[in-house]
Formats: structure tokens, C-alpha cells, sequence
């Protein structure tokens, strides 16, 4: 763990009543390594490193702890305030509230969708209508229809020669015809550079105007989570982040790295494929997974 | 990196700044800077020009294998095994196009008949595809569906087969059991299958790919490695660090989501790539 790193650290260091320049050398390089190695982006951690090194610096030993210890408590709770300190609501204001979920291939937006609409009508007694809006995988709008139909919860009959604009804009005109209380919009993944996709995802944000934009991001995504989520907000300026798979050994210092580029909150994590698998994100549970 | 007018310590932090942005990780890079400025010395070059070459031969070097042609008798099995959401069951479909297309006789059996839908993706694929198509419904015992599927390919003398299998955390012990599972299902009807067990990796995952090779192996030994999604922006190092470790072959790469983006894999490319 990275607390007896650092104790391996400091006991080659004398005199540990102040934490020094010198020492904290030493420390920080730990720091960074475990960092790099939870997949936090390189420049992120560069920032990081050096905020740690401003805190840290001349600060008295703790008596109950041990250098190490306090390095550790620096870093953590450096991490929880970056990651957001508390927990963020969903936004649930709209007649109906209106959801729509983007990203990057496999992420798990279909399941994420599928989970929140149980989660609305469990915990907020809403009735959702689930909108398969990817016409180009292969039976994707069979796969949302059937966890919809797992969860007694109706799906709009999307096909796959319809336009994923026109979906979305008469699924929301039937919602409020037939006075659902949300509405959430299941979107195709698509890469980040691809032009013509980003441009449908930015004409169904125009047509709809959804509260929560969500962004579904892998939680074993590497450096690269900075760039992706980064375009993703500067196209559609996200409300919120799901991060999925964290039932895995994934450190996920993905949720730093978009949470620090983008400043949007991580609001729900996935955390298994059953739809109950859903929960609302802990800053200080991913502080400490990302510190390993 | 073109800037440096020579191969001085601030070219090779540049680098090292470019390997772990490229998800090479801190202990790969380390290494392959290492054996880079090696390479640097022993050829007596201080210019940067000459450092893509140096790049390629080195990487060449890290990726190659004593690639072993085992006899196989038909038909030949390829199992598909990765994490949710990798491109398992769309890499199946560019594979077996790419097996169609050299005129083998081509089998596709849908071994995932948990996640919603799957079985009916997979067929649209074999549809579209023109390969033969099977599977035994939603909630089927996976390893059942392999053992049907290995006596349809015996009985109708089939060249190759491309089992798809559910994505699964490889730190799910009950489900990488069930691989084990599936795997002594095939060997047991058709001794020798599966004859290729290829773990799917997608280009975005960071060193989280480290542990899903190593528990994949373990558990059922990974034969080859197809590395998708490289089509976006990320650069897929974790490889380079897999291939020092495992020396598993990486054979191909995924470039898209149609049947056709798919490409083998080569050292020099994926150098080209790096610096890119
Ligand atoms: N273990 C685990 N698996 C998950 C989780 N969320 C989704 N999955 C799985 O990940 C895979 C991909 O999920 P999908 O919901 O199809 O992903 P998607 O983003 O809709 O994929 P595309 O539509 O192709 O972009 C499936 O096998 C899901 O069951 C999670 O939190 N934990
Ligand atoms: N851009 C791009 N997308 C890909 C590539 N390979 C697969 N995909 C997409 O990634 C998503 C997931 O692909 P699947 O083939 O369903 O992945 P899987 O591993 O079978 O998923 P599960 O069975 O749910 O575990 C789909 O939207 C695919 O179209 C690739 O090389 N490039
Ligand atoms: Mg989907
Ligand atoms: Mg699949």
C-alpha cells in the first residue's frame, strides 16, 4: 500500500519531526508512481505532485501518526476535494426530467440507462420511458427493450431506419403526451473525433434540452480519459459523469483525471451488470481505491 | 520530440513524458527507455532523426515471438475471452469475415447466453458475414452451447470455429471458473480446442490490462492478443508492458466497428503510431 511505501521512505530519512523539503523529495516520487499507476493523467498528477508538495512542505509530524502516515492523510484528502468532497444529486427538475447518456464505445451507457430508470422508479416512485436511440450496433435497441422489459418499465418503439434525432424529439413529444416522468435517452457510443456522430449527439441536446447529460466513462480507462472527456464537455457541456466496472480491480484514477478537466461531478458509478448495480459516487471510497 | 537537436536528458524526459501519456506505464517505459538509449550508444548517434528507427527496431524486438505453428486437426477453434464491452463479439465478426473471405468453411457459436441481447447480435454478424450460425437461447449453459457447437462443426465438416463468450471481470472467480469450464468442454469433445484462446483488449483501458492478461492467462492461457478500438485517440502502450511480461503475440488490430476494420498487427506501425 502506498502508507508502507512511504514508512519504507522515511525510515531511510532521520529526523521526522518536520516534514522537509528533502524528505518529502522522496515522497512525492511515491506519490506520483502510485498515481500513474491508478491511470491518473501524467499532467494531472504533475499538478497533483506539486499541490502535495506546497501542503506538505514544513508541516509538523502528527504524534499519532508516522510520516508516511501523514503524507498519505495530505494525499487523500488533496483526492477527496478534487474528487468533489460530496456527493452530488441527480437533477430531477422537468416535466418530464429528461436523461441522456453519451460516450465512448462499450462504456456501458445501454446498462447505465436501464439502471437508472429502475433507480427513478424505486427510489423516486418516477415513471421513466427508456429511449433506444442507437440505430447502428447491432440489436441495441433489442438489448435496451429487453432490460427494459426485464424491469416492467416502457421502451419507445425505435427502429433501426429511423434518424436518432427524430427518435429522441418523439419520444419526448409521446412522454409528455402520456405523462411520464422522465425520459432517458440511450445514445450510440461513438469516438470523440468522429465529426458527423458528435454533431447528432450536440442536434439532440438542441432538440430536447436534457438536464443531465451524462457522460459513461470505463473505469479502467487509461491516460486517454482526459482528452475524451474533455471533448465531450466542450461539445455538449456535461451536468454529470457514470463511471462504470468498479466492481473490478480497476483503480480508477480516470474519475480524477475528467473530474479535474472537466469540473463536472461523477454523480453514479456502475458497480456490477445486474440493474440494481447502481450507486451514487463516494469521493472518499475512490480516494482511497485510487491511493491503492 | 522533433524540437531536440540532440538526444539529450531533456529528449529522453520528453519521451518518457510520451510512453506513459501513451499508457506504456511507468515501469515499461523505464525499461524500454533503458534499452533505447542502448540502442543510442551502440550505434554512436546523438540525433533525434535517426530515433524513429531506433524506436521500430527495439519495438520489433519487444514484440516479436518464437511463433509456434501447432497441427491442427478441423475443425480449428477460436475462443473469444475479455472483459464487457471490449469488442469481443464485433472483433468475431471481423475475424470470421477475414476467414470467409480466404474460403474456409466458417462456424460462429454464441457463447454468451447472459447479457441481453447477445445472441441476436452475434447473428446479425453471421448473417452479414455468410457464415454458419449457432446457438441454443438466452440462459443456456454456456459450456453446453460449446459442446453443441463443437459436434455441429465436427459433423459439418467446418474449417474453423469462433466461439463468443460474455464479457466478464477476470476478478470474478465464478465466471473465469465457467471459462475453465468451457474450455475443458471443447477440449474433451475435440482434443486440442480451443486451438486459439484470444484475449481482447481495448485500446482505451489503462494498466488495469495488466491484471486482466495476467487472471485471463492463468485461468484459461491467452494465445494471442487483438488490441480494438485503436481507431480512436488513445494509443494502446499497455501493450508493450504485456508483451515484456507475457510475451503473448499481439496479431491484430482493431480500426472501427464494420467488419472489414480490422488489420494485423505490426511493430513498426504501432512505433509510427507512438510518435505520432
Ligand atoms: N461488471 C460490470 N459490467 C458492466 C457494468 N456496466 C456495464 N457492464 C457491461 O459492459 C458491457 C457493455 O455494456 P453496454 O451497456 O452494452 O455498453 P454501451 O456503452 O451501451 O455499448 P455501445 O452501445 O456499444 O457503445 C456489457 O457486457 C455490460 O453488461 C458494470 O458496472 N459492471
Ligand atoms: N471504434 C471502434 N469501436 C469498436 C471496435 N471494436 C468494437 N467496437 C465497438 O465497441 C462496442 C462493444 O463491442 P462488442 O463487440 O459488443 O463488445 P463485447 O466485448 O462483445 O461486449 P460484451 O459482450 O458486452 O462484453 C460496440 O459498439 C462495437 O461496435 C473498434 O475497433 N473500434
Ligand atoms: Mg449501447
Ligand atoms: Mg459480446
Amino acid at each position: 500500500s502506498l502508507t508502507d511505501r512511504l514508512d519504507g521512505v522515511f525510515k531511510k530519512i532521520r529526523g521526522h519531526a518536520r516534514l522537509t523539503e528533502e524528505n518529502i523529495q522522496a515522497a512525492l516520487r511515491e506519490v506520483r508512481l502510485a498515481l500513474l499507476e491508478a491511470d491518473v493523467n501524467f499532467k494531472v498528477v504533475k499538478d497533483f505532485v506539486e499541490r502535495i508538495r506546497e501542503k506538505a512542505a514544513g508541516q509538523e509530524v502528527l504524534k499519532s501518526l508516522t510520516p508516511g502516515q501523514q503524507v498519505v492523510k495530505i494525499v487523500h484528502d488533496e483526492l477527496l476535494e478534487l474528487l468533489g468532497g460530496e456527493t452530488v444529486a441527480l437533477n430531477l427538475k422537468g416535466k418530464p426530467a429528461v436523461f441522456m447518456f453519451v460516450g465512448l464505445q462499450g462504456s456501458g451507457k445501454t446498462t447505465s440507462s436501464a439502471k437508472l430508470a429502475l433507480k427513478l422508479r424505486r427510489e423516486f416512485k418516477m415513471r421513466p420511458l427508456l429511449v433506444p436511440a442507437d440505430v447502428y450496433r447491432p440489436a441495441a435497441i433489442d438489448q435496451l427493450r429487453k432490460l427494459a422489459a426485464q424491469l416492467d418499465i416502457q421502451a419507445y418503439p425505435s427502429e433501426t431506419t429511423m434518424n436518432p434525432v427524430d427518435i429522441c424529439v418523439s419520444a419526448l413529444d409521446q412522454a409528455k403526451k402520456d405523462g411520464f416522468d422522465a425520459v432517458i435517452f440511450d445514445t450510440a457510443g461513438r469516438l470523440h473525433v468522429d465529426e458527423a456522430l458528435m454533431e447528432e449527439l450536440a442536434n439532440i441536446k438542441a432538440k430536447t434540452s436534457p438536464q443531465e447529460i451524462l457522460f459513461v466513462a470505463d473505469a479502467m480507462t487509461g491516460q486517454d480519459a482526459v482528452t475524451v472527456a474533455k471533448s465531450f464537455d466542450e461539445r455538449l457541456d456535461l451536468t454529470g459523469v457514470v463511471l462504470t466496472k468498479m466492481d473490478g480491480d480497476a483503480r480508477g484514477g480516470a474519475a480524477l483525471s475528467i473530474k479535474e478537466v472537466t469540473g463536472k461531478p461523477i454523480k453514479l458509478v456502475g458497480v456490477g451488470e445486474k440493474l440494481s448495480d447502481l450507486e451514487i459516487f463516494h469521493p472518499d471510497r475512490a480516494a482511497s481505491r485510487i491511493l491503492g | 520530440l522533433a524540437s531536440h537537436d540532440k538526444m539529450d536528458d531533456s529528449f529522453w524526459e520528453e519521451l518518457e513524458e510520451i510512453l506513459i501519456m501513451a499508457d506504456v506505464g511507468f515501469e515499461p517505459a523505464a525499461k524500454l527507455l533503458d534499452n533505447l538509449r542502448g540502442r543510442a550508444r551502440k550505434a554512436g548517434t546523438n540525433d533525434p532523426a535517426k530515433f524513429r528507427d531506433i524506436l521500430s527496431e527495439e519495438l520489433a524486438e519487444i514484440f516479436k515471438t518464437g511463433k509456434t505453428i501447432k497441427a491442427i486437426n478441423p475443425p480449428e477453434v477460436v475462443m473469444m475471452i475479455g472483459v464487457n464491452g471490449v469488442g469481443k463479439t464485433t472483433t468475431i465478426a471481423k475475424l470470421a469475415h477475414r476467414a470467409q473471405m480466404s474460403g474456409k468453411k466458417v462456424l460462429i457459436a454464441a457463447g454468451d447466453t447472459f447479457r441481453a441481447a447477445a445472441i441476436e447480435q452475434l447473428k446479425i454478424w453471421a448473417d452479414r458475414v455468410g457464415a454458419g450460425f449457432f446457438s441454443k437461447g438466452e440462459n443456456a449453459d454456456p459450456a453446453a452451447v460449446a459442446f453443441e457447437a463443437m459436434d455441429k462443426g465436427l459433423a459439418e465438416g467446418y474449417d474453423i470455429i469462433f466461439l463468443d463468450t460474455a464479457g466478464r471481470l477476470h476478478t470474478k472467480v465464478n465466471l473465469m471458473e465457467e471459462l475453465k469450464k468451457i474450455q475443458r468442454v471443447l477440449d474433451k469433445k475435440h482434443p486440442g480446442a480451443p486451438h486459439r484462446s484470444i484475449l481482447v483488449l481495448d485500446a482505451t483501458t489503462g494498466q488495469n490490462a495488466l491484471s486482466q492478461t495476467k487472471l485471463f492467462h492463468e485461468a484459461v492461457g491467452v494465445d494471442e492478443i487483438v488490441l480494438t478500438k485503436l481507431d480512436g485517440t488513445a494509443k494502446g502502450g499497455v501493450i508493450v508492458g504485456i508483451a515484456l511480461e507475457y510475451g503473448v503475440p499481439i496479431t491484430f488490430v482493431g480500426l472501427g466497428e464494420k467488419m472489414e476494420d480490422l488489420r494485423p498487427f505490426h511493430g513498426q506501425d504501432f512505433a509510427q503510431a507512438l510518435l505520432s
